[in-house]
């Protein structure tokens, strides 16, 4: 953890705050249940307790702003900064701003930024707080979308606090209301504050295990996608991605979290459309489009956008052909042809893949366009096809790329 | 992956700015392009040590990944 120059703290205990507007995202009961939980955050393992002002000055007024907002720190429009929020003192000092260019939710989606989580980090900059380089600290500095339903601070974010205020007294504090609300709003419905349990010895929080790290030479590897990528070709599985480069000649094995933080592992499918720089990954229902590391705005999207029907609930795999600028979409023992050019899913599909893809009789896991031929992917095996002869050339191993 | 070329100074731009206004990077107006450079290079060392991020000094794409990232605005590291 660290704190600011000079290490700034509030001089009391009794710290007030105003909620001085609100985000059109969220409903503002919301709103004010994710501030004041933020709020119990800190006050659970520090002496502090925070009351909630309706009007005047209070120690830290909190806001929702766009763009240029009075201060130096102008906000720069979707993504990039969040929010950001001044350390004690007078004035300016401890106030919290949030970008209203983001959109704010109440739960962890991957449509909007999280308010009780983004809210936690900020105030504890209102009370003293700088950034921590501990991963899974709330005070790092990146946005990490995390379920907070039991949302715990970690020993680093509490040896911070407890530096600059100590522990709690008797028992965690609530936020409490100065004067009768204009507006009555429910007193957040909080356990009883139970005795702080002595914690047991910290255990380093690391972000949930993935799955053991498959072996690249296994002969029974299989995998969930595959596409291109600007000339190289990414093989993945579970949370894990192999990168095959014309570049190099070694194969990098990297996490898919390396790439693309936001995105959830266990694709079904991927592929590339070439001409636009565009990845999409599929993931039951619901389908990205990256161009690089940059997730494109507006995603994910229903798969049922693209032309299937409400009961395809997930597709097996996809790959575009380059030469008829068609998408093939394989699901079970069918599969579907998508124009990319009217961006339309084409008349007379499904059809059954084996009637198209001469020896491809069984379902799908993943599918390849490389050097003129369609690579078939299903469990340890793939399929080599010519799909201008209707001709099946080889089988191999599915990791056969690999150079094992 | 390979960066499509357009992208490259666009990038360049992105981490000056992003530099700036996390690790207290001043670009000086110098005449001397390679000292400017160096002090670009020093930051994005501190910013690759600050993420535990390979210490390179070059703005490689994880580096710029992690810069992408959304975030507080509130700097990392601060003079």
């Amino acid at each position: 953890y660290s704190t600011f120059p000079h290490s700034p703290t509030w001089k009391k205990e009794d710290v007030t705050y105003r909620i001085l507007n609100y985000t059109p995202d969220m409903l503002q009961a919301d709103v004010e249940e994710a501030i004041a939980r933020a709020f119990q955050l800190w006050s659970s393992v520090t002496p502090l307790r925070f009351t909630r002002v309706y009007s005047g000055q209070a120690d830290i007024m909190i806001s929702f702003a766009a763009g240029f907002h009075g201060d130096f720190y102008s906000f720069d429009g979707p993504g990039g900064t969040l929010a950001h929020a001044y350390p004690p003192g007078n004035g300016i000092g401890g106030d919290a701003h949030f970008d209203e260019d983001e959109n704010w939710t109440k739960f962890t989606t991957y449509s909007g930024y999280n308010l009780f989580l983004v809210a936690a980090h900020e105030l504890g900059h209102s009370l003293g707080l700088s950034h921590s380089n501990v991963f899974g600290a709330l005070m790092y500095p990146i946005y990490m979308a995390t379920d907070t339903r039991d949302y715990q601070l970690h020993q680093d974010d509490i040896d911070g606090i407890q530096a600059l205020y100590g522990p709690p007294k008797e028992s965690p504090a609530l936020p409490t209301k100065a004067f009768p609300p204009q507006e009555p709003t429910e007193m957040i419905p909080a356990e009883a504050p139970t005795e702080m349990s002595p914690r047991e010895e910290p255990t380093e929080i690391t972000p949930s295990k993935p799955p053991q790290r498959p072996d690249d030479c296994d002969p029974h590897l299989t995998f969930d996608a595959i596409t291109t990528l600007r000339g190289e070709t990414l093989f993945f599985k579970d949370s894990y991605v192999w990168r095959k480069s014309p570049y190099f000649s070694e194969i990098e094995h990297d996490t898919i979290f390396s790439f693309w933080p936001s995105l959830i592992a266990g694709f079904d499918a991927a592929y590339e459309v070439d001409n636009k720089d565009r990845v999409l990954f599929f993931k039951d229902d619901q389908y990205w489009a990256v161009s690089g590391y940059s997730i494109q705005s507006g995603f994910p999207k229903p798969i049922q956008n693209l032309g299937f029907p409400t009961s395809v609930r997930k597709i097996d795999a996809a790959v575009h052909d380059q030469n008829t600028k068609r998408t093939y979409f394989f699901v079970g023992k069918q599969y579907w042809s998508f124009n990319e050019n009217t961006q339309s899913m084409e008349r007379g599909y499904p059809r059954k893949i084996a009637a198209d893809f001469r020896g491809i009789g069984h379902p799908v896991d993943a599918a390849l366009q490389k050097n003129g031929y369609f690579y078939f992917f299903h469990g340890s095996n793939q399929y080599e096809v010519d799909i201008k002869k209707k001709k099946l050339i080889r089988i191999m191993k599915s990791n056969s790329w690999f150079n094992c | 992956f390979p960066v499509a070329p357009e992208k490259e100074k666009e990038d360049m731009q992105f981490a000056k700015k992003y530099l700036e206004n996390f690790y207290d990077f001043k670009e000086e107006k110098t005449l001397f392009k390679a000292k400017d450079l160096n002090q670009m290079s020093d930051k994005i060392r501190e910013m690759q040590s600050f993420f535990g991020l390979e210490v390179t000094g070059e703005l490689n794409h994880k580096t710029l990944d992690m810069m992408k990232q959304p975030r507080c605005g509130i700097p990392d590291i601060r003079s």
